[in-house]
């Protein structure tokens, strides 16, 4: 079993749409998958049809309420279940604030499905917050997607230097992996900051990058994975390479 | 003197960019400019090429070390001073909880400031959290910029939500103004979103529409607005009708 969060703090680089279209490749490999929405936002589980204002999510949780087990959407795409997020998770930033052992809460809510299922994905809020760090501690993998600018490469570092902090901290290892996403070859500006972060984070960077293509957009709009809403598209690919790229990372895991 | 906060709790949608380029823009129209970075990523000081890790910021005035007066950088642009971030911001979240008049705090800070500029505009993070609520509470007009997706549409209904809430509690009055960015026209989905948001906010939508240029991130990676590094390019003409835009809706402010 392995849990991957996808976090980076730097806003709009692609991490829900990363969350969602990473999980239904894997579930489609027949891998069994649990999606955690940790983003207030709710946009992993938004972007995959379901509007969850009104039915309990991980505010639930962490105000033990519900066990983690109860608000689990099942199938909400092939071999793949999902945790849900609503608005009111932003209040749990204070609530887990006073709380003792507070970057463990999602750890330990975490704890008991652990057998079941292959792998956990974990869609971070767009900050080093209270609850990114509680994603970090039970992370196996951090995949950090990035656009292509100065403010993405610019924020790598800092993320780098948080996950570090929280390995220390915890005597755990955690690999990054970063994925450059939304990239448009045809530009050279583009290909000059690609090379730019292949040369910085030679170790961490993946094979894989993930193409700008506003298919990826339109699949978002109707609700559906890239694999769904339009499967034999450029960006389908993509993220089944992607899918196949983490399970050679963490086979040996 | 008209504060405007570009606030918008959807990552990556143009909050930085709008923020620069517009107080670029407004500054070469010889108003007088005040740029305040609310973001701890510090990207409004970076995007204008200030590495400001080492120098004092925001943090060193919410806790009271420092004037805002005595941590402005002069002249970051035409007419445009800076109010620089650093990544220690981050830490004023939890600073300013315990705080009375805890939303109030920039409001004070900027009053000794108020008849030395003519606009004050001001870069939120992406969250609704105690720094963006700082901006919104000493905000004349909130501008929001949104990019052509499902997850913005989304999220403006809850930052209305919000920004009536803040307005509501201490008797202001708070018009939202939204802004669409990366507008490419040529696929046909972008231009149906923005029919779809042109529709559901037919009120508070600007005229002009940020066009998808990568000029505007060429801009930001050599440290310039738009306006020097590419002045006679479409992005820097969008940028120079919206300020014309908001001199003319604050115009009565
Ligand atoms: N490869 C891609 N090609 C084109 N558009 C993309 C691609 N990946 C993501 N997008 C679009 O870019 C926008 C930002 O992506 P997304 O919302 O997934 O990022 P995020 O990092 O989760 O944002 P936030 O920081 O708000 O959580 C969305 O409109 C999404 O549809
Ligand atoms: N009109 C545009 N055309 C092309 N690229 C753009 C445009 N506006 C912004 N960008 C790019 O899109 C990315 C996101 O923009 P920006 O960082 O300004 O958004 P933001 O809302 O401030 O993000 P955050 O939520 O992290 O604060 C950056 O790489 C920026 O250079
Ligand atoms: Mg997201
Ligand atoms: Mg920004």
């Amino acid at each position: 079993m392995t849990v991957i969060a996808i976090a980076n703090q730097k806003g709009g680089c692609g991490k829900t749409t990363t969350a969602i279209n990473l999980a239904a490749c894997l579930g489609e490999m027949q891998h069994r998958i649990l999606l955690v929405d940790m983003d207030p936002q709710g946009h992993a589980s938004l972007g995959l049809g379901r509007h969850c204002e009104d039915i309990p999510g991980l505010y639930e949780v962490f105000t033990q309420d519900m066990e983690l087990g109860e608000v689990i959407l099942r199938n909400v795409a092939e071999g793949v279940d999902l945790v849900p997020a609503t608005i009111s998770l932003a209040a749990v930033e204070h609530l887990l604030a006073d709380m003792s052992r507070r970057e463990r809460q999602l750890d330990m809510h975490l704890e008991p499905l652990k057998n079941s299922y292959d792998y956990i994905i974990i869609d971070c809020p767009p900050a080093l917050s209270l609850l990114a760090f509680n994603a970090l501690r039970c992370a196996d993998m951090v995949l950090v997607p990035i656009e292509m600018s100065l403010y993405s490469l610019d924020g790598i570092e800092r993320l780098q230097e948080t996950v570090e902090l929280v390995a220390e901290k915890y005597q755990l290892d955690i690999p990054l992996a970063i994925l450059p996403t939304m990239v448009d070859y045809r530009t050279r500006f583009t290909r000059n900051v690609l090379r730019e972060i292949q040369e910085h984070f030679a170790e961490e960077i993946l094979k894989v990058c993930i193409h700008y293509t506003v298919r990826l957009k339109e699949a978002a709009w109707h609700g559906k994975p890239i694999t769904v809403y339009a499967p034999k598209t450029l960006g389908a690919a993509d993220y089944h390479r992607l899918a196949d790229e983490i399970v050679h990372r963490t086979a040996t895991v």
